[in-house]
């Protein structure tokens, strides 16, 4: 594992935390969607089905079992917390996830490397999880002020995925043979639905305004 | 083994 590996994973994991520590201080969920948490739990239990049956390490064993359960603790939160509850917007929050889930399942049982449950499954939460953060930013689009915790939050995210980009060019370079097609192109395509969003963050960030996305 | 190494990540 590089050094981008790695801080990809620690940015992903900083940016969990950050949703959760601002759910659970302000008992709020403004802003966020539920729609892109139900997805990434999706993405994430279709992915993680190998903790059943390959261990590659403890290290690779725990994060899954993170993701997974951080992004189940969020979607309690929003649909059960007494107070969190009805702070979720739901009329704001309208995104057909069906028009994700439907397209990335027909490519994944279309473009994959082994006709199999688990490989298909897998190269599924390889698709949905390029187009998962869609309904968060029509959401925040939505949203005039983001509050500054939730665009950290989305911030933290894209970071995760730019790190990732370099974790892919420092292998190519370093280890022969390596290739990923699939995770490439739809890692590609995830962290360039976030250009338009990084360049308004930075920008009001600079202008130390509140972040808010023209429509 | 291929197959393998493409899940190591996460």
């Amino acid at each position: 594992m590089n050094i981008f590996r790695f801080a990809g994973d620690m940015t992903h994991l900083l940016s969990i935390i950050v949703l959760l520590l601002k759910i659970n201080a302000t008992k709020s969920c403004a802003g966020v969607s539920l729609k892109t948490q139900e997805l990434y739990l999706l993405v994430f239990v279709t992915r993680y089905l190998d903790l059943l049956y390959s261990y590659i390490s403890l290290y690779n064993t725990f994060m899954k079992l993170f993701f997974i359960c951080s992004s189940g603790c969020v979607i309690w939160y929003i649909r059960e917390h007494k107070t969190v509850s009805q702070t979720y917007d739901s009329a704001q929050d309208t995104f057909r996830v069906l028009f994700l889930a439907c397209p990335c399942m027909i490519l994944a049982l279309t473009v994959n490397h082994d006709f199999t449950v688990t490989e298909v499954l897998w190269t599924f939460s390889i698709y949905l999880e390029a187009v998962a953060i869609l309904p968060q930013l029509v959401l925040l689009q939505r949203t005039k002020n983001v509050d500054t915790l939730t665009g950290n939050y989305v911030f933290l995210l894209g970071g995760y995925r730019a790190l990732y980009l370099l974790n892919w060019i420092y292998r190519i370079l370093t280890e022969p043979g390596y290739r990923q097609w699939i995770v490439w192109i739809s890692g590609t395509i995830q962290t360039a639905i976030y250009c338009d969003f990084f360049y308004y963050y930075i920008k009001s960030w600079r202008n130390n305004e509140r972040l808010s996305l023209p429509s | 083994q291929d197959l393998h190494d493409e899940h190591d990540e996460l």
